[in-house]
């Protein structure tokens, strides 16, 4: 069983990036095997993991245009574009023609479920595999939702952000009524988060009203939290990309790193629990 | 004459909105007249200056359909839209059907000028006309370009915030050379800044140098700068929207608003003495 997550949200510059790559690299330390899915023209996982832009040959674009067939067969082989980059985590690397796909598969029937049959063969490889999505509910993040069987929406404990997260949990639904019945929002990383401000404290208070009136109602986010910890707010977080590095390369004892870790233990647990509950007879 | 801005950046989350709207209020604390022209379909400036979304009649929405004539005559009546916010303070209002705008118009011939029709009456009223854009360069931001003299770019001293700024001045240069040949990138104003870091140094140098080598070359960047002061990170900022109020309403004595208002000095400052070059003989 593989938990595929798209992380997800619409807003640019809210810790997307910077959760998926340290959140895989800390799980990839546990010994998980974990593959990232770059989904963004723009190649920022690519890039903060070390992969150089012009050395990539078969990218997730080429994927998309070129997809396993519904039977499996046929299409580009998801193996070609795989990239090793560090034990235990492997990449599919974006590029910048990335942001021609949309446009291009415009038209075509099955435009929303090419990740899906993308993804397919590589679950059995995987135990996870995070979706880094572009900032917009294009066809990019629609493909990413409609692979996935969790959303997590990383986002910042501010009043102008809580505005957008009413359209995203919509396009959520929409995507559960139609295309991935099985879609679930499990919850919510606080990035870039300062504790200690009291409106932080107010924003995430409104967000647990939020989930809490959603519990009893059949909603996507019926049984969405807030993980924690929360991710706080660490320049060392924006240094690493520069050097291709993870925090736990560039940092390993930082406030990021150490928040990083708890947040994968605490996924990995979460995970392992819920395997549990499903073998049991 | 009036200084007409568009305040862009295809990345969000930057600080766009909330430069443009604490810009303005400084300024109209001056005593200069101000038009806020909200360009994004989230209308986070409009809800910002207090405008409620369910009271809005006339839109920047509207006036883009049915802007006026080449000649200036007919269309949707600007002053229709204009909301008068604050003494010397206006704002045309977004709505979030603008996000239909960019489809809508797709076709038209004439799609990436109508704003600049719409802003043309107003120029004879208004010293500054600060457009913020969406985080996009869809139609909407290429509308500002187009209608703009000079271009302001609200960033982050970060490294993946440099990843951007390549493509952004290729959409000016484009412009430039195209629809609207005398526009021009003013400067960079760097936002939720914290001057303590040595990334954050290192990110401005990087900047400086790339403004320094385009000195000599006549591209629309070669006289861009780096404002001061920069806008230092202040929970205020953030928390000051979500009353509907400008930082200078919400915390006249905080480092948000001691920021933005002498950054705004500074900009009076730099249109006066060109004003003054111009009127000498
Ligand atoms: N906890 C943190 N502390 C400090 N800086 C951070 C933190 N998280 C992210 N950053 C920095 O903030 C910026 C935005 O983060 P990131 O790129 O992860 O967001 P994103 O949502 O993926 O953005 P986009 O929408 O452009 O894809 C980056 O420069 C990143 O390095
Ligand atoms: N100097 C600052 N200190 C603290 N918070 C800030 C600062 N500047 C902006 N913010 C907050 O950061 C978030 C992003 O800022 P803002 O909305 O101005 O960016 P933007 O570039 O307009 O975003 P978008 O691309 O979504 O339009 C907002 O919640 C805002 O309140
Ligand atoms: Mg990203
Ligand atoms: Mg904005």
């Amino acid at each position: 069983l593989t938990r595929v997550v798209a992380f997800m949200n619409q807003k640019g510059g809210v810790g997307k990036t910077t959760t998926v790559v340290n959140l895989a690299a800390a799980l990839a330390e546990l010994g998980r095997k974990v593959l990232v899915v770059d989904l963004d023209p723009q190649a920022h996982a690519s890039l903060h993991l070390g992969v150089d832009a012009e050395s990539v040959g078969v990218s997730v674009y080429d994927l998309l245009l070129d997809p396993p067939g519904p039977d499996g067969r046929g299409g580009t082989d998801p193996l070609d574009a795989l990239r090793c980059v560090r034990p235990n985590l492997a990449v599919l690397p974006a590029v910048t023609d990335l942001a021609a796909a949309e446009s291009e598969l415009a038209s075509a029937p099955d435009r929303q479920q090419r990740l899906a049959r993308v993804l397919e063969p590589l679950k059995k490889v995987y135990e996870f595999i995070f979706m880094d999505c572009p900032p917009s509910l294009g066809l990019l993040t629609l493909n990413g939702l409609a692979a996935a069987r969790e959303v997590i929406v990383p986002m910042k404990a501010e009043f102008l952000a809580l505005q957008g997260v009413g359209k995203l949990f919509q396009t959520v639904h929409l995507m559960g009524q139609g295309v991935n019945p099985h879609l679930r929002v499990t919850g919510v990383v606080m990035c870039m988060h300062d504790e200690s401000t009291r409106h932080a404290k107010e924003v995430v208070a409104d967000l647990e009203r939020y989930f809490a009136e959603a519990r009893d109602q059949k909603l996507p986010w019926s049984s969405a939290r807030i993980y924690r910890p929360a991710i706080r707010r660490n320049v060392k977080l924006a240094e690493s990309p520069s050097f291709g590095q993870t925090v736990f390369e560039y940092a390993a004892d930082c406030p990021g790193a150490e928040d990083y870790r708890a947040l994968a233990l605490a996924m990995a647990k979460e995970w392992d629990e819920l395997l549990a509950r499903l073998s049991r007879p």
